[in-house]
């Protein structure tokens, strides 16, 4: 899984 | 985005404007921890580092871009604005903050999803804000007359993190392959230190009675 789409949060 | 994650997002932006308000209207910043404002203005900094890179949605932009504006801007007014500098506690602030950064860096560099610069910076971010809150708790403990706007801005932060842990829980269920242990670890650090605090401010809220920590 692309990690950058973990980071959807603040 | 699920009902969690968006009450947690608004508490966080009222923890923000509730501090604001305190600054910029009653131009004041007593009882607020300059440390913990330049540990998050640098949390934000490190984790946004994508954001002109990477488009999730309209909301993340301008969520993103205010919680960069609004922590450098509160870090300014603590620093430069002339009145509003005066109120600031400053020989109660001495947490040495600047022995978190490091180690927290040691650690992002070693405990990351991915060794890249961005992952590396982002797993730094997560690590120091965990810890960010811990100056802002030690100079409550040494204030002796919490104002409300301090004890409301502490609480919403605390509210904030407790909702992100629901919204991970609720994710986890609801999305495959949603697993982040350095979030959530992080996370549950995080809110821990809090427990504490909240023990205090549910105390004196239920008893009608001033704020005020044991030292």
């Amino acid at each position: 899984m692309d990690s950058s789409l973990g980071h959807d949060e603040l | 985005m699920n009902a969690f994650r968006l009450a947690g997002d608004m508490t966080h932006l009222l923890s923000v404007v509730v501090l604001l308000l305190k600054i910029h209207t009653i131009k004041s910043c007593a009882g607020i921890s300059l440390k913990t404002q330049e540990l998050y203005a640098l949390v934000f900094a490190a984790r946004y580092l994508d954001l002109f890179i990477h488009f999730i949605s309209l909301y993340n932009t301008v969520m993103k871009l205010v919680f960069l504006a609004s922590s450098f801007s509160i870090v300014w007014y603590m620093r430069r604005h002339k009145i509003v500098r005066r109120t600031y506690d400053k020989d109660h602030d001495t947490f040495r903050h600047h022995f978190l950064v490091l180690p927290c860096l040691a650690l992002a560099l070693l405990i990351n999803e991915r060794f890249t610069f961005r992952e590396v910076m982002w797993a730094f971010s997560i690590y120091l804000e965990a810890v960010a809150i811990l100056p802002q708790l030690v100079l409550l403990q040494r204030t002796r007359n919490i104002d409300n706007l301090t004890g409301q801005y502490v609480f919403f932060l605390g509210a904030y993190r407790v909702l992100y842990i629901l919204n991970w829980i609720y994710r986890y269920f609801t999305e495959p392959h949603f697993v982040h242990w350095i979030s959530w670890v992080a996370g549950i650090v995080q809110t821990l230190l809090y427990a504490d605090f909240f023990y205090y401010y549910i105390m004196s809220w239920k008893n009608n009675v001033k704020l005020e920590l044991p030292a």
